[in-house]
Protein backbone atom coordinates (compact mmCIF):
# COMPACT_ATOMS: atom_id res chain seq x y z
CA UNK A 1 0.00 0.00 0.00
CA UNK A 2 1.34 3.39 -1.13
CA UNK A 3 0.07 6.63 0.24
CA UNK A 4 1.80 9.96 -1.49
CA UNK A 5 1.14 11.99 1.46
CA UNK A 6 2.37 9.17 3.92
CA UNK A 7 1.29 12.36 7.17
CA UNK A 8 -2.17 10.86 6.29
CA UNK A 9 -1.45 6.98 7.77
CA UNK A 10 0.85 8.69 10.71
CA UNK A 11 -2.74 11.19 11.19
CA UNK A 12 -4.65 7.46 11.20
CA UNK A 13 -1.93 5.83 13.74
CA UNK A 14 -1.92 9.01 16.22
CA UNK A 15 -5.72 8.89 16.29
CA UNK A 16 -5.31 5.67 17.70
CA UNK A 17 -2.90 4.73 19.53
CA UNK A 18 -4.18 6.32 22.88
CA UNK A 19 -7.34 4.12 22.69
CA UNK A 20 -6.11 1.08 21.73
CA UNK A 21 -2.15 -0.12 21.97
CA UNK A 22 -2.54 -2.69 19.13
CA UNK A 23 -4.81 -3.99 16.85
CA UNK A 24 -5.34 -6.60 13.98
CA UNK A 25 -5.04 -5.17 10.88
CA UNK A 26 -7.52 -6.76 8.02
CA UNK A 27 -6.04 -6.64 4.61
CA UNK A 28 -7.95 -7.21 1.30
CA UNK A 29 -8.46 -6.49 -2.11
CA UNK A 30 -10.89 -4.03 -1.24
CA UNK A 31 -8.62 -2.10 1.51
CA UNK A 32 -7.72 -2.10 5.14
CA UNK A 33 -9.95 -2.21 8.02
CA UNK A 34 -9.58 -2.41 11.64
CA UNK A 35 -11.61 -2.82 14.77
CA UNK A 36 -10.57 -2.65 18.11
CA UNK A 37 -12.19 -2.07 21.26
CA UNK A 38 -10.35 -0.44 24.44
CA UNK A 39 -9.02 -2.33 27.54
CA UNK A 40 -12.19 -1.28 29.48
CA UNK A 41 -14.36 -2.39 26.88
CA UNK A 42 -16.28 0.84 26.95
CA UNK A 43 -14.97 2.30 23.90
CA UNK A 44 -14.49 0.99 19.88
CA UNK A 45 -12.64 2.20 16.79
CA UNK A 46 -13.54 1.03 13.14
CA UNK A 47 -11.29 2.60 10.68
CA UNK A 48 -11.60 2.03 6.97
CA UNK A 49 -9.12 2.58 4.02
CA UNK A 50 -10.39 1.23 0.72
CA UNK A 51 -7.62 0.79 -1.71
CA UNK A 52 -8.60 3.02 -4.45
CA UNK A 53 -7.82 5.63 -1.88
CA UNK A 54 -4.11 5.00 -2.20
CA UNK A 55 -1.92 5.77 -4.67
CA UNK A 56 -1.04 2.18 -5.54
CA UNK A 57 -2.28 -1.11 -3.72
CA UNK A 58 -1.87 -4.50 -4.14
CA UNK A 59 -3.30 -7.48 -1.86
CA UNK A 60 -3.03 -11.00 -3.44
CA UNK A 61 -4.41 -12.95 -0.33
CA UNK A 62 -5.76 -11.23 2.43
CA UNK A 63 -4.32 -10.89 5.90
CA UNK A 64 -4.52 -10.03 9.35
CA UNK A 65 -1.54 -8.32 10.90
CA UNK A 66 -1.05 -7.78 14.41
CA UNK A 67 0.38 -4.49 14.76
CA UNK A 68 1.57 -2.41 17.78
CA UNK A 69 0.58 0.98 17.24
CA UNK A 70 2.55 2.54 19.77
CA UNK A 71 5.63 0.90 18.03
CA UNK A 72 4.28 2.45 14.32
CA UNK A 73 3.82 5.45 16.28
CA UNK A 74 7.28 5.55 17.09
CA UNK A 75 8.65 4.07 13.77
CA UNK A 76 5.92 7.04 11.47
CA UNK A 77 7.46 9.80 13.61
CA UNK A 78 10.58 9.62 12.09
CA UNK A 79 8.91 10.23 8.27
CA UNK A 80 9.29 13.70 6.98
CA UNK A 81 6.12 15.50 6.50
CA UNK A 82 6.19 15.44 2.73
CA UNK A 83 7.44 11.83 3.01
CA UNK A 84 5.35 9.27 0.48
CA UNK A 85 5.17 6.27 2.45
CA UNK A 86 4.64 2.38 1.69
CA UNK A 87 3.53 -0.27 3.46
CA UNK A 88 4.50 -4.11 2.70
CA UNK A 89 4.49 -7.38 4.11
CA UNK A 90 5.89 -10.32 1.79
CA UNK A 91 4.04 -13.83 1.55
CA UNK A 92 4.82 -15.83 5.32
CA UNK A 93 6.77 -13.02 6.35
CA UNK A 94 6.83 -12.38 10.54
CA UNK A 95 6.82 -8.44 10.18
CA UNK A 96 5.83 -5.22 8.10
CA UNK A 97 8.39 -3.26 5.95
CA UNK A 98 7.63 0.52 6.23
CA UNK A 99 9.40 2.66 3.39
CA UNK A 100 9.53 6.63 3.13
CA UNK A 101 10.67 8.23 0.72
CA UNK A 102 11.84 12.14 0.77
CA UNK A 103 9.63 14.53 -1.87
CA UNK A 104 12.94 15.01 -3.87
CA UNK A 105 13.55 11.10 -3.91
CA UNK A 106 17.26 11.77 -2.28
CA UNK A 107 16.47 10.30 1.10
CA UNK A 108 14.72 6.50 1.49
CA UNK A 109 14.17 5.22 4.90
CA UNK A 110 13.21 2.01 5.24
CA UNK A 111 12.21 0.09 8.91
CA UNK A 112 10.54 -3.49 9.48
CA UNK A 113 8.23 -3.95 12.37
CA UNK A 114 7.96 -7.27 13.67
CA UNK A 115 3.88 -8.59 13.43
CA UNK A 116 2.11 -9.35 16.79
CA UNK A 117 -0.31 -12.59 17.29
CA UNK A 118 -3.10 -11.10 18.29
CA UNK A 119 -6.62 -12.96 19.23
CA UNK A 120 -9.22 -10.43 16.78
CA UNK A 121 -12.02 -9.99 18.63
CA UNK A 122 -14.91 -8.48 16.32
CA UNK A 123 -18.26 -6.60 17.57
CA UNK A 124 -21.17 -6.46 14.95
CA UNK A 125 -22.23 -3.05 15.27
CA UNK A 126 -25.60 -2.57 14.28
CA UNK A 127 -26.61 -0.23 11.45
CA UNK A 128 -28.08 2.29 13.21
CA UNK A 129 -30.97 5.07 12.40
CA UNK A 130 -30.01 7.63 14.75
CA UNK A 131 -32.07 10.34 16.55
CA UNK A 132 -29.96 13.08 16.18
CA UNK A 133 -26.42 13.99 13.54
CA UNK A 134 -24.10 16.89 14.27
CA UNK A 135 -22.20 18.09 11.92
CA UNK A 136 -19.04 20.61 13.48
CA UNK A 137 -15.69 21.85 13.20
CA UNK A 138 -13.35 18.99 14.25
CA UNK A 139 -11.48 21.59 16.38
CA UNK A 140 -14.22 22.97 18.10
CA UNK A 141 -15.21 19.53 19.52
CA UNK A 142 -11.58 18.84 20.68
CA UNK A 143 -11.53 22.49 22.63
CA UNK A 144 -14.94 21.85 23.96
CA UNK A 145 -14.11 18.70 25.25
CA UNK A 146 -10.72 19.88 26.60
CA UNK A 147 -12.79 23.05 28.42
CA UNK A 148 -15.69 20.49 29.85
CA UNK A 149 -13.22 18.41 31.17
CA UNK A 150 -11.70 20.69 33.54
CA UNK A 151 -15.72 21.14 35.31
CA UNK A 152 -15.91 17.04 35.31
CA UNK A 153 -15.17 13.77 34.14
CA UNK A 154 -18.64 13.39 32.64
CA UNK A 155 -20.34 14.96 30.01
CA UNK A 156 -24.07 15.70 29.11
CA UNK A 157 -25.10 16.20 25.70
CA UNK A 158 -28.24 17.43 25.16
CA UNK A 159 -29.91 18.48 21.51
CA UNK A 160 -32.62 20.77 20.81
CA UNK A 161 -33.45 21.97 17.34
CA UNK A 162 -32.09 25.23 18.39
CA UNK A 163 -28.57 23.24 18.62
CA UNK A 164 -26.34 21.50 20.80
CA UNK A 165 -25.37 21.93 24.90
CA UNK A 166 -22.56 20.21 26.50
CA UNK A 167 -22.49 20.74 30.31
CA UNK A 168 -20.22 19.19 32.96
CA UNK A 169 -19.92 19.38 36.56
CA UNK A 170 -18.02 18.07 39.47
CA UNK A 171 -16.51 19.18 42.67
CA UNK A 172 -15.80 22.81 41.08
CA UNK A 173 -18.92 23.34 40.31
CA UNK A 174 -20.40 23.42 36.69
CA UNK A 175 -19.96 24.65 33.04
CA UNK A 176 -21.77 24.12 29.84
CA UNK A 177 -21.03 25.08 26.54
CA UNK A 178 -24.12 25.96 23.83
CA UNK A 179 -23.79 25.81 20.10
CA UNK A 180 -26.48 27.07 18.18
CA UNK A 181 -26.83 25.90 14.90
CA UNK A 182 -25.32 27.71 11.78
CA UNK A 183 -27.52 29.52 9.67
CA UNK A 184 -26.29 31.33 6.77
CA UNK A 185 -23.52 28.43 5.90
CA UNK A 186 -20.24 30.58 4.27
CA UNK A 187 -17.73 27.71 4.47
CA UNK A 188 -19.35 24.18 5.48
CA UNK A 189 -16.24 23.42 7.64
CA UNK A 190 -17.06 26.00 9.81
CA UNK A 191 -21.01 24.85 9.85
CA UNK A 192 -22.64 23.56 12.85
CA UNK A 193 -25.17 21.04 11.42
CA UNK A 194 -27.64 19.35 13.33
CA UNK A 195 -30.21 16.96 11.72
CA UNK A 196 -32.73 16.01 14.60
CA UNK A 197 -35.30 13.49 14.49
CA UNK A 198 -35.98 14.07 18.32
CA UNK A 199 -34.23 15.33 21.48
CA UNK A 200 -31.29 13.18 22.67
CA UNK A 201 -29.64 14.07 26.20
CA UNK A 202 -27.13 11.47 26.53
CA UNK A 203 -24.02 11.36 29.17
CA UNK A 204 -20.02 9.78 28.14
CA UNK A 205 -16.96 10.00 29.96
CA UNK A 206 -14.93 13.08 28.52
CA UNK A 207 -11.79 11.19 28.80
CA UNK A 208 -12.89 9.34 25.70
CA UNK A 209 -13.84 11.54 23.38
CA UNK A 210 -11.01 13.99 24.34
CA UNK A 211 -8.58 10.71 23.14
CA UNK A 212 -11.45 10.51 20.21
CA UNK A 213 -10.38 13.85 19.35
CA UNK A 214 -6.92 12.57 18.44
CA UNK A 215 -8.19 11.70 15.34
CA UNK A 216 -9.42 15.60 14.54
CA UNK A 217 -6.50 16.40 11.85
CA UNK A 218 -7.55 13.97 9.54
CA UNK A 219 -10.76 16.09 8.78
CA UNK A 220 -12.19 19.64 9.45
CA UNK A 221 -15.17 18.40 10.30
CA UNK A 222 -16.74 15.78 12.79
CA UNK A 223 -19.55 14.39 12.80
CA UNK A 224 -21.21 12.90 16.08
CA UNK A 225 -24.61 10.53 15.98
CA UNK A 226 -26.58 10.33 19.17
CA UNK A 227 -29.39 7.98 19.93
CA UNK A 228 -31.16 7.39 23.41
CA UNK A 229 -29.28 4.62 25.21
CA UNK A 230 -26.93 4.06 22.24
CA UNK A 231 -23.72 4.20 22.20
CA UNK A 232 -22.21 7.49 20.69
CA UNK A 233 -21.17 7.53 16.87
CA UNK A 234 -17.99 10.21 16.42
CA UNK A 235 -16.68 9.84 12.79
CA UNK A 236 -13.26 11.60 11.10
CA UNK A 237 -13.55 10.60 7.26
CA UNK A 238 -10.40 10.38 5.87
CA UNK A 239 -10.11 12.31 2.65
CA UNK A 240 -11.29 10.22 -0.32
CA UNK A 241 -10.37 6.71 1.11
CA UNK A 242 -12.33 6.05 4.32
CA UNK A 243 -12.71 7.05 7.91
CA UNK A 244 -12.14 6.51 11.49
CA UNK A 245 -15.37 5.86 13.16
CA UNK A 246 -15.04 5.85 17.38
CA UNK A 247 -18.26 4.43 19.29
CA UNK A 248 -18.78 5.00 22.90
CA UNK A 249 -20.74 3.30 25.40
CA UNK A 250 -22.84 5.90 27.68
CA UNK A 251 -23.17 6.56 31.19
CA UNK A 252 -26.35 5.73 32.68
CA UNK A 253 -28.22 7.66 35.81
CA UNK A 254 -28.04 4.83 38.44
CA UNK B 1 -23.77 8.34 40.44
CA UNK B 2 -23.43 7.55 36.85
CA UNK B 3 -23.07 4.27 35.62
CA UNK B 4 -20.89 3.43 32.66
CA UNK B 5 -22.27 0.77 30.51
CA UNK B 6 -19.82 -1.36 28.26
CA UNK B 7 -19.78 -1.83 24.74
CA UNK B 8 -21.18 -6.09 25.11
CA UNK B 9 -24.85 -4.17 26.19
CA UNK B 10 -25.09 -2.27 22.85
CA UNK B 11 -23.02 -4.63 20.38
CA UNK B 12 -23.39 -8.45 19.57
CA UNK B 13 -20.03 -10.22 20.22
CA UNK B 14 -19.69 -11.39 16.02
Amino acid sequence: ARLLHGSIFAKVIEGLRELVNEATWECSGNGITLQAMDSSHVALVSLVMRSEGFESYRCDRNMSLGISLVSMSKVLKTMGKDDSLTIRVNDDSDSIIIAMESQNQDKFADYELRLMDLDSEHLGIPDTDYSCAIKMPSSEFSRICRDMSIMGDSVLICTTKEGVKFSAKGDLGQGSIRLVQTTNIEKEEEAVIIEMKEAVALTFAVRYLSMFCKAAPLSPQVGLSLSEDTPLMCEFKIAEMGHVRFYLAPKIED
Amino acid sequence: VQMQNLLFRFFSDA
